[in-house]
């Protein structure tokens, strides 16, 4: 429950990651991500709506996911090395 | 400003509004009248004009409203949530701008409790002319909605400056540019009274999946709903809600199972399940368009090409994902994925690593196929009892980790085929719940009964047919004797076993009895050594030495 924008089920990563700062590649990963990527990325995040880059998840920048915007991804999904079968 | 790098050639653009599902609150007159609006706000900037052609007709953007998954790469969410998406400059769907039906729309400039048609009209044409999203928070290509007035609206200056790189300056930069100046208007043809755009009551029908694949943009549809307004949608008591209660992995029924990554992916409508080592990982089933959005529901087949990407198939149309983002361009028509590949449907599909190959399922048919040359190899499709005795049809293939075996799956039950000896494995079918989906207690299905008692005493014995030498690991289709037809796929599988199984017991006498005869070689020299040892004398220097040496002391 992953992407529903409501209070009780809304997820600030799959936010990140649907709309381009964290790559979708990584839901292929068992793991949490770590806090140096996951800081990096709120911090583009506040970047972009104007607020201070503090990296963390603080009210006003989940205030600010919360807002109803565009659905087209602020960042394009990147362009890297994609491992292959061998 | 960011910009996409794509733009139109041309400065004369042309659009039209769809008039089905308009916000009953708006109207279609006030609708069209802020989007004829938004046009201008751009127009008014550049040398690019806009003209509103009747819906219908083949046109550069074409705008409209809808809701959930309406046949393009984007969900909408509901209320709330994501309002409106739009395609960069391009051919074909460049520019189209959807709205998502269910948002407040409002026109009510001291209103600022509802979202602004004009506004985000105007952020959307944006992304038709080709700008991205904006890092300037006061743009009006900021990615979020933030009210302004919309009546005395003016484009902040990093909008300006991010369209006229792209197009300059309007050619009559001296004049004063109102919003209409370069908007031309042909009346629609069709009637599109206000009437006949309002939307009626919810129509429960309208939730269900619609079996019909509709082609990219065609008429805007409802039915297939998202992730998000599945939990948070106004009707709880439609078929759709049911529907969206996540499966038991154990009731099977999966519409395709397939290795991604060498893990087990499982679909199911609109959920998928992630299985390692006969278990469910946690938190699964998830949507599918939580991980691959843009996918619709209910998949036919999906595998993981030789090059990485992983392509799914749905009807006649199929995807590319580079992980979980969807290539530009997708979905397309199933007969531009290669040459000779059934173009109706796929049912399972897998690229098989013996050979290299891809192979195609559909029906009772099978196809081989080269990615690197992107056709079907001649004489194919084949009948599918090549493989053994799976069932037509059916909804995924995959292999095992050594790649010694190929799965098949349907319903329950899966087969195995051994690559090696290219022959189907006996006692098959079998639960694939219990045993790769954990499901303590699914039934055991039934093993093949084999109809031919004469094969099941002397498997692969066809009388009056000599054994054939085969290739083994180049794959059942290389089976096919010289001459042979394929009006008798099943006979072709018996004498690949004859060979096989004659072949595999000389191999098996070989070896066992040659280890044994190395075995007794070394023990009879190491007997002959010793033998030899024990019955030689010291060496006569050496007894002369000793001599000398006592009679020196």
């Amino acid at each position: 429950s992953a992407e529903t924008p409501d209070e009780e089920n809304f997820n600030p990563e799959e936010w990140l990651r649907r709309f381009g700062y964290l790559s979708r590649s990584g839901l292929q990963m068992s793991g949490p991500l770590s806090v140096q990527i996951l800081s990096r990325a709120v911090s583009d995040m506040q970047r972009v709506y104007g607020l201070d880059p503090t990296g963390r998840l603080d009210g006003a920048t989940l205030a600010a996911m919360r807002r109803p915007r565009c659905a087209l991804p602020d960042r394009t999904p990147e362009a890297g090395e994609v491992r292959t079968r061998r | 400003f960011a910009l996409t790098g794509q733009r139109w050639d041309k400065e004369q653009l042309s659009f039209s509004i769809l008039d089905q599902r308009i916000p009953p609150s708006l109207g279609l007159n006030r609708t069209s009248n802020a989007i004829r609006r938004a046009f201008g706000v751009w127009s008014s900037v550049t040398p690019l004009s806009f003209q509103e052609r009747p819906a219908g007709g083949a046109v550069d953007i074409l705008l409209l409203f809808a809701s959930g998954f309406h046949g393009d790469m984007s969900l909408f969410d509901g209320e709330g949530g994501s309002l409106a998406h739009a395609f960069y400059p391009g051919p074909g769907t460049g520019g189209d701008t959807h709205f998502d039906a269910d948002e407040p729309w409002t026109l009510d400039a001291q209103n600022q409790e509802g979202i602004d048609l004009f506004l985000v009209a105007v952020h959307e044409l944006g992304h038709a002319l080709g700008l991205e999203h904006s890092e300037n928070p006061a743009a009006i290509m900021a990615p979020f909605y933030q009210w302004s007035n919309a009546q005395n609206f003016s484009l902040h200056g990093d909008d300006i400056a991010g369209v006229q790189r792209m197009y300059g300056p309007p050619v009559a930069s001296d004049a004063p540019p109102t919003h209409h100046d370069d908007i031309t208007t042909t009346p629609p043809s069709t009637s599109s009274s206000p009437t006949h755009s309002t939307p009626g009551p919810p129509d429960p029908t309208q939730t269900e999946p619609d079996p019909t694949p509709t082609p990219p943009l065609a008429t805007p549809t409802s039915h297939l709903t998202s992730p998000i307004t599945a939990r948070t949608g106004p009707d709880p008591v439609t078929p759709a809600v049911r529907r969206d209660a996540p499966p038991s992995i154990c009731d099977g029924d999966f519409d395709t199972l397939t290795l991604l990554r060498g893990e087990m992916f499982v679909f199911k409508g609109r959920w998928f399940w992630r299985v390692r080592r006969n278990r469910v990982l946690e938190n699964y089933p998830m949507p599918i368009s939580v991980f691959w959005n843009g996918l619709p529901d209910d998949i036919d087949a999906a595998y993981e090409r030789h090059d990485g990407k992983f392509v799914f198939f749905k009807g006649d149309r199929f995807w590319l994902f580079r992980e979980a983002d969807v290539l530009p361009g997708y979905p397309q028509p199933l007969h531009q994925y290669g040459r000779g590949i059934p173009a109706h449907r796929i049912d399972a599909a897998i690229w098989w690593e013996p050979n290299e190959f891809t192979y195609f399922f559909s029906g009772d048919r099978y196809w081989r196929y080269n990615e690197e040359t992107r056709s079907t190899d001649r004489d194919f499709p084949k009948p599918i009892s090549r493989w053994g005795k799976i069932p037509a049809s059916p909804r995924g293939a995959f292999l095992s980790e050594d790649g010694a075996s190929t799965y098949f799956y349907k319903g329950s039950s899966y087969w195995r085929f051994d690559n090696r000896r290219t022959e189907a494995d006996r006692g098959y079918p079998r639960s694939i719940l219990k045993d790769f989906m954990g499901c303590v207690g699914a039934p055991e299905p039934d093993p093949d009964p084999d109809p031919d008692p004469e094969t099941e005493r002397n498997p692969g014995t066809e009388p009056g047919r000599p054994p054939q030498p085969t290739e083994p690991g180049r794959g059942p289709d290389r089976e096919l004797r010289p001459g042979s037809t394929e009006d008798d796929p099943d006979q072709e599988v018996n004498m690949v076993v004859t060979v096989v199984d004659s072949e595999s017991k000389v191999m098996t006498l070989v070896m066992v009895t040659a280890p044994l005869l190395l075995i007794l070689c070394i023990l009879v020299l190491v007997y002959a050594i010793l033998r030899t040892l024990q019955n030689k004398e010291p060496p006569r220097a050496l007894v002369h030495c000793k001599r000398s040496l006592q009679d020196w002391v």
